[in-house]
């Protein structure tokens, strides 16, 4: 963690009235590790030591701290910036149906989501309707109208066991019309986890976004992700151009530097932390927490 | 040039990136760049490319040590328990694992002791009647050491070959659940006797908490190896170099995909290749 690694170092510097290049390199040393064991992607760190480092040196003696633990602050400073200066909230614009759409990798937490969302916009008053666009992994459909029974709100499928040829793209467009007859006001689109490599299935997560034209579209990553953050989230950006984050599984111990990673490379903000499996652990994301939990 | 003697601290530095990029982590690169160092000044490599060839060779020697081998019974049903986090592909392996065994003439029965999540039983079912295998089931919320041990009997009465024990995913840092997937072993091997095989199952795009959860699964129930899925993707699943290092556990089988076909047998080669591509 940052505070053990720098311990040893901002001790050694204690005293000295203003920090030396080489001294603010040996505290970047630290704070280089430590991203990087916190699965902040190298590059982003190469950056992001670069940015503090040039206001590092031209900063200012403080008053209040010793050089070293004022460095850790522009630090902590940089991070909070990266991530978000405050929480960012779900835009639904007055669009009627507002559309959801989720998307992401392979498990990351995507139709658990999709629940939660459902109850967090009930909770609103909001009048949501979920949509199973997942037509391939086995039970994905079940799975979500499991999980719209227990929030009591209605999930739009194809028929069991009907066309095995559905396509999730006239599935999710069929929704919006669903939509309309039924009065929900938002809908949530659940999408099939898939992989940034495979042309095929990306292509597809496009065609779902044309078709029904989402006011938000948000990328749910697992914080335990690691280099490969930056690859995905670019690739997920190319195709669905995403306008905010869902950072999953916070409830672990993971430091989650994808958050850092993701935030830094597509610029768009981390709008909800998910923090357990039940439908009620979804919250706002806290840039500020998120930035001691990946210093450590 | 003519005057460089040994490699330069460029080389290293990019070769270490290299490894820090497929997620081998600071403290296992730092080692195994110091390893090659040694290796480089003792054999006078100056050359880039050979400097490569040469830690190739590391990773290979180091990583072929290992047993893959999946632990098999001489009598009654081999017994596997598929444990690890949430999402990472336990329940769809089970599924390729029951097909490749089925089409080799096995009789394979699935537990689905996954009893919490949503249509994970549902999941589970689907891919057992894919496969040919029964699976093993109680209604959602019952205790799933009993699943378990419910599918212990039903594998050794019907002399079945093999046992997979499907677990629901569970964060390591929640010691209630690892303490009930502790009792899901403890309450399977009171009919099975002992596991042949306890697979953990890991996410390659998996950073360094894959280490942790390692360490914990272990722990609770004493991981004999890894399945490494999701490996068709972009990420290179280096974690598991740290996690045969500090503890001993090797990857057994490798995830390619989402279709019954897509697992195959650790192959060393082809991951030290990859990690560099
Ligand atoms: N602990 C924890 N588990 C979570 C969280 N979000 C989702 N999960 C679990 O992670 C697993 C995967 O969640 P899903 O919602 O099925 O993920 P998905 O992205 O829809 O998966 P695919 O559709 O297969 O791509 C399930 O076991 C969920 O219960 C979270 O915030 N914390
Ligand atoms: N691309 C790819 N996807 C995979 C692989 N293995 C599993 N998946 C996908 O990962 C997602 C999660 O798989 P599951 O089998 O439900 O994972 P799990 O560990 O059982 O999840 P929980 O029971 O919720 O913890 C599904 O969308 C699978 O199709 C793999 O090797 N490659
Ligand atoms: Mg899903
Ligand atoms: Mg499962």
């Amino acid at each position: 963690a940052l505070s053990d690694r720098l311990e040893a170092v901002l001790d050694r510097l204690k005293g000295r009235g203003t920090l030396s290049e080489s001294d603010v390199d040996e505290v970047l040393r630290e704070i280089r590790l430590a991203l990087l064991e916190a699965d902040v992607n190298f590059k982003v760190v190469k950056t992001f030591v670069a940015r503090v480092r040039e206001r590092a040196i031209g900063a200012e003696v403080s008053e209040a701290l010793n050089p070293g633990q004022q460095v850790v602050k522009i630090v902590n400073e940089e991070l909070t910036g990266v991530l978000g200066d405050q929480s960012a909230p779900l835009e639904l614009g007055s669009a009627s149906p507002a559309v959801i759409m989720l998307a992401g990798l392979q498990g990351s937490g995507k139709t658990t989501a999709a629940g939660k969302l459902a109850a967090h916009l009930k909770k609103k008053g909001r009048t949501p309707l979920l949509v199973a666009a997942d037509l391939q992994r086995p039970a994905a459909v079940d799975q979500l109208k499991v999980l719209g029974a227990r929030v009591d709100v209605p999930v739009h499928a194809p028929e069991p066991g009907g066309d095995p040829d559905a396509d999730p793209v006239a599935v999710a467009a069929g929704a919006l019309k669903e939509a309309t007859r039924v009065g929900a006001g938002v809908v949530i689109v659940d999408t099939a986890g898939r992989t940034n490599v495979d042309d095929a299935m990306m292509e597809q997560a496009t065609a779902i976004k044309r078709a029904v034209d989402p006011v938000e579209t948000l990328f749910v990553i697992d914080a335990m992700i690691g280099q490969e953050a930056v690859t995905v989230a670019k690739a997920f950006q190319e195709a669905v151009d995403f306008t905010g984050v869902i950072l999953s599984k916070l409830d672990g111990d993971a430091r989650g530097g994808a958050a850092l990673s993701v935030a830094e490379v597509t610029g768009r903000p981390i709008k909800f932390a998910s923090t357990g499996e039940r439908l009620d652990e979804f919250e706002a994301f806290h840039p500020d927490r998120m930035a001691s939990r990946i210093l450590g | 040039a003519l005057f460089r003697r040994g490699l330069d601290e460029a080389a290293f530095e990019e070769l270490e990136e290299r490894l820090i990029s497929a997620d081998v982590g600071v403290e296992a690169t730092m080692e195994i760049i110091e390893g090659l160092r040694e290796r480089v000044r003792a054999e006078g490599v100056t050359d880039p490319e050979q400097a490569l060839a040469l830690l190739k060779e590391i990773l290979r020697l180091e990583l072929g040590v290992a047993d893959r081998t999946l632990a098999r019974r001489e009598e009654g049903p081999t017994t596997w328990l598929i444990t690890g986090v949430n999402g990472t592909g336990k329940t769809t392996s089970i599924g390729k694992l029951a097909a490749r065994h089925a089409r080799d003439g096995e009789t394979v029965v699935l537990a689905a002791a996954d009893t919490f999540r949503a249509a994970a039983i549902e999941q589970l079912s689907s891919w057992g009647e894919r496969a040919g295998a029964r699976v093993v089931k109680q209604a959602e919320g019952a205790d799933p050491a009993a699943v378990a041990y419910d599918g212990w009997q039903a594998a050794s009465a019907a002399d079945a070959d093999l046992l997979l024990v499907d677990t629901a995913g569970r964060l390591q840092s929640k010691r209630a659940l690892m303490e009930e997937l502790s009792k899901v072993k403890r309450v399977l091997e009171k009919g099975a006797g002992h596991t042949d095989e306890v697979l953990l199952v890991l996410d390659a795009t998996t950073g360094q908490n894959g280490i942790s959860q390692a360490q914990a699964f272990q722990e609770a129930v004493d991981v004999s190896g890894v399945i490494l899925t999701k490996l068709d993707g972009t990420a290179r699943g280096g974690i598991v170099i740290a996690i045969q290092r500090q503890l001993g556990i090797p990857v057994k089988l490798v995830g390619l995909g989402e279709t019954v076909d897509d697992l195959a047998d650790f192959d060393v080669d082809a991951f030290v290749e990859a990690l560099f591509a």
